[in-house]
């Protein structure tokens, strides 16, 4: 038996958002400890890597290891007809062929179950080194979600480049050049806010605009959004979802022929 | 002329 309840259920609609575009179909690999999920977009650019840890729900129970394969659309189909205030609870049977979510209301006078049909997935799992970054930038989410639309203007790429004065993301195209630099924060009221850039050794990478765009759709996850970058290897973009886990995604740099 | 790399040239499979 598998049971997983959210009293902040607006949390797993969150996440849907954040994961629906880039990927079809996904398995969520339930065990003892929480929920994991990992895997790559069709063109295999890019990696999700989900972690709910079992303390973040209010009632975990994974008797058995499952893993659920699951079609992202109908997912989020589903996780639409819950509203934002609903109690959510995702529950599976050991070795069944479908999954359940419950929905109630916060007064417990609607509740609503939605059973959907489970899917075989072979996905590799991808094994992620330890990396010891050279930067590691922090930056409020909707700062980033708003620099990489704007710069998506002027080209399919962006270049992200930290030095211990800042950060500056850059782009170039057709119609011009567009360049903004973001300087690491002094005293901010709200931690939220700050701009903070831990830099052993500067770096400069070339990433995909539309995949940027797409892993801001995490944004309503968290305020603060987390860039870990060395060079020649992919970077990560993280957010923390509550105090339940975080979503990682990573990206490959772009090179030069 | 930027070319993409794929992430399984980083990651491998386990």
């Amino acid at each position: 038996m598998f049971e997983a309840r959210l009293v902040q259920g607006s949390l797993l609609k969150k996440v849907m958002e954040a994961i629906k575009d880039l990927l079809n179909e996904a398995s969520f690999d339930c065990a003892h400890s929480g929920i994991l999920l990992q895997a790559m977009d069709n063109s295999h650019v890019s990696l999700v890597s989900l972690n709910l840890r079992k303390e973040g729900f209010d009632k975990y129970r994974c008797d058995r290891n499952i893993v659920m394969g699951m079609n992202l659309t109908s997912m989020s189909k589903i996780l639409k007809c819950a509203s934002n205030d609903d109690i959510i609870t995702m529950k599976a049977q050991d070795s069944a062929d479908t999954v359940t979510f419950v929905f109630e209301s916060p007064n417990q006078e609607k509740v609503s179950e939605y059973e959907m049909k489970l899917m075989n997935l072979d996905q590799d799992q991808l094994g992620i080194p330890e990396t010891e970054y050279c930067c590691i930038i922090k930056l409020p989410s909707g700062e980033f979600a708003r620099i990489c639309r704007d710069l998506s203007q002027f080209g399919e790429s962006i270049v992200i480049s930290c030095t211990k004065e800042g950060v500056k993301f850059s782009a170039a195209g057709d119609i011009g050049t567009a360049n903004i630099k973001l300087a690491q924060t002094g005293t901010v009221d709200k931690e939220e806010d700050a701009v903070i850039v831990d830099m052993q050794e500067p770096v400069t990478l070339t990433f995909s605009c539309k995949y940027l765009n797409m892993f801001t759709k995490a944004t309503p996850l968290s305020p603060q959004v987390c860039l870990s970058m060395s060079p020649d290897v992919p970077l990560v973009v993280e957010y923390k979802i509550g105090e339940i886990g975080h979503i990682r995604y990573y990206l490959a740099p772009r090179i030069g022929d | 002329i930027m070319s993409q790399k794929s992430i399984t040239s980083f990651f491998k499979p386990n």
